[in-house]
């Protein structure tokens, strides 16, 4: 029954399975922890290794003599100008403070997603399932089109970009320097499991930009009465604490680290319970809510306290987010790190409510159909753009400058070796 | 995968392959045809499919034939279970007769089947 019980299997099975528990790419050849295969935590999540039998070439790291003779950080920028004998990383990018982002997150930073087209059998077509093997490869997140890495189109037709294609766009010499270090059902209480894939040398690489965004698991479960495995406010500062310690010995002087409250989640019953879930559109027969009441029943909700028909325990469970955030919040304005700045930023998921039907769009499409949970990429690109106007307007210095240069890199170097 | 995951996933299947049914008005077993393939051939998807439907298809057709809904088809079959003292869980309506006697009647329609040796995990 296990097909990794057979003989031929078992030993890639066990790196698989490996990559997966250590959020690290399963194909590594250098062992830098980038990698030129895009799922199994390939570069769908990080930076695509340009050199993977150098352990010292990879995404995000300080040009090695100025890259003369390769391009040891990824950025596609390499060799010298013929017409003064400059080397172009020193030309185009000295000075320009190049910065790579890294998010610690959950499944909803990894952009969590069951296709519907998977399960709608009135639009099911042989096409309806291309894209299965790379999800089941991704463990069901979509990075690559995720807010804060994403990198590739996606399917929805919003025009706003991810945080990485914007600091990409604003200097061109942070190409391919992005972390997508999320994990399905991650939160402060079992990040230390997997923060050790973090990959920042901190004398040789660029500082960075660290989003840490555990928005949901500290108070969703699927337990009967979620209530007891709620993280604590006491728990929450205790691990936080302890992952900001961290991140100060891994981090380059000169990063910055925001840490990211947790939303009003009885958004989801307020504007999901009565609509038909895609199993219940073609005869009309389940809704959200039965559709909550069966993962409940099973034990298997991701989020039993929002997922739920009871008023009360829903707003048990955001009064614990709440409290959570306040303590993220004491966190950012009592600490002080030598490597990092640290900063709070609320979950603004009602503000994007109201941006998205300012555009004539309705609340509910902005969740999976399928989960009934998680933000859809609509969401996570418009979180994103409000992020990014928010950090412009109050810490500019956290973006770095325009790099004058982008023109030119643009002109010598097209799209830089591309993602 | 928990228990739970695996209920969900037999509802799910078993639901998409009523709903391809009725959408293109053709039997259970073309509809479970159709379904493995629509799947491409990567990690064995396509492979896996057919063997599940070789394994477990006489079954759920001769249960949806008798309009059994993916609740009771998964119940009969196993991947869902009621254990005691818990309650039952289900996604659609139940249906308009008493639950133990439809899950009775569909066991007596698969009891000489030889899927039911295989054990719930697989």
């Amino acid at each position: 029954s296990d097909i990794c019980s057979l003989p031929f299997l078992v030993k890639i099975c066990q790196k698989i399975k490996l990559a997966i528990e250590n959020s690290v790419p399963f194909k590594d050849v250098d062992s830098d922890k980038y990698s030129i295969f895009p799922t199994l935590r390939g570069y769908h999540w990080r930076g695509r290794d340009c050199n993977d039998s150098d352990g010292t070439v990879y995404p995000g790291r300080r040009p090695d003599d100025w890259d003369i003779h390769q391009d040891s950080n990824c950025n596609g920028i390499w060799g010298v100008d013929p017409k003064d004998g400059i080397p172009y990383e020193k030309k185009f990018c000295e000075g320009s403070q190049p910065r790579g982002i890294i998010l610690l997150g959950d499944s909803a930073g990894a952009h969590f997603r069951i296709s519907p087209e998977w399960i709608t059998a009135s639009q099911m077509a042989l096409k309806s399932f291309f894209n299965l093997p790379t999800a089941l490869t991704n463990e069901l997140n979509w990075p690559q089109l995720s807010g804060a890495t994403g990198f590739l189109n996606g399917y929805s037709r919003i025009k706003e970009n991810s945080l990485y294609l914007r600091l990409r766009e604003r200097n061109h010499c942070n190409h391919r320097d992005y972390q997508n270090l999320s994990k399905n059902g991650a939160s402060s209480q079992n990040l230390k499991k997997f923060i050790e894939s973090l990959s920042r040398n901190q004398l040789l690489d660029h500082p960075a930009i660290v989003i840490y965004a555990m928005i949901g698991n500290d108070v969703c479960n699927g337990r009967r009465d979620p209530v007891p495995e709620m993280t604590t406010p006491e728990q929450l500062y205790s691990k936080v604490t302890e992952t900001l310690k961290f991140l100060n010995s891994h981090l380059p002087n000169g990063s910055h680290v925001f840490l990211s409250g947790l939303p009003d989640g009885t958004f989801l019953w307020d504007n999901l319970h009565d609509r038909y879930h895609p199993l219940g559109q073609l005869n009309e027969d389940v809704t959200y809510d039965q559709f909550y009441t069966f993962l409940s029943c099973l034990q298997v909700s991701p989020c039993h306290g929002w997922m739920s028909s009871n008023k009360t325990l829903r707003t048990l469970t955001s009064q614990r987010a709440e409290q959570l955030s306040d303590t993220l919040k004491k966190i950012a304005t009592s600490q002080r790190f030598t490597n990092f700045n640290l900063f709070y930023v609320d979950f603004d998921f009602q503000e994007i409510t109201k941006e998205w039907q300012r555009r004539g769009g309705q609340p509910w499409q902005l969740i999976e159909p399928v989960d009934g949970f998680h933000p859809n990429e609509v969401a996570l690109l418009l979180l994103a753009d409000r992020f990014w106007n928010k950090v412009q307007r109050q810490w500019p210095e956290v973006l770095g400058k325009e790099n004058p240069f982008n023109p030119q890199i643009k002109q010598v170097f097209g799209d830089q070796g591309g993602h | 995968p928990s228990n739970g995951h695996i209920c969900i996933g037999c509802v799910v299947v078993v639901s998409v392959i009523e709903q391809l049914a009725q959408v293109h008005n053709s039997t259970a077993q073309a509809s479970m045809e159709r379904l493995c393939s629509y799947l491409p051939e990567q990690l064995f998807l396509k492979s896996t499919c057919y063997l599940v439907v070789s394994m477990f298809g006489p079954d759920i057709i001769k249960l949806l034939s008798a309009d059994m809904n993916a609740d009771v088809v998964c119940h009969t079959l196993e991947f869902c279970k009621q254990d005691a003292g818990q309650p039952l869980c289900h996604l659609y309506p139940l249906p308009k007769a008493p639950w133990e006697f439809t899950l009775e009647k569909a066991r007596q329609m698969v009891k000489r089947s030889p899927t039911l040796k295989y054990s719930r995990s697989d």
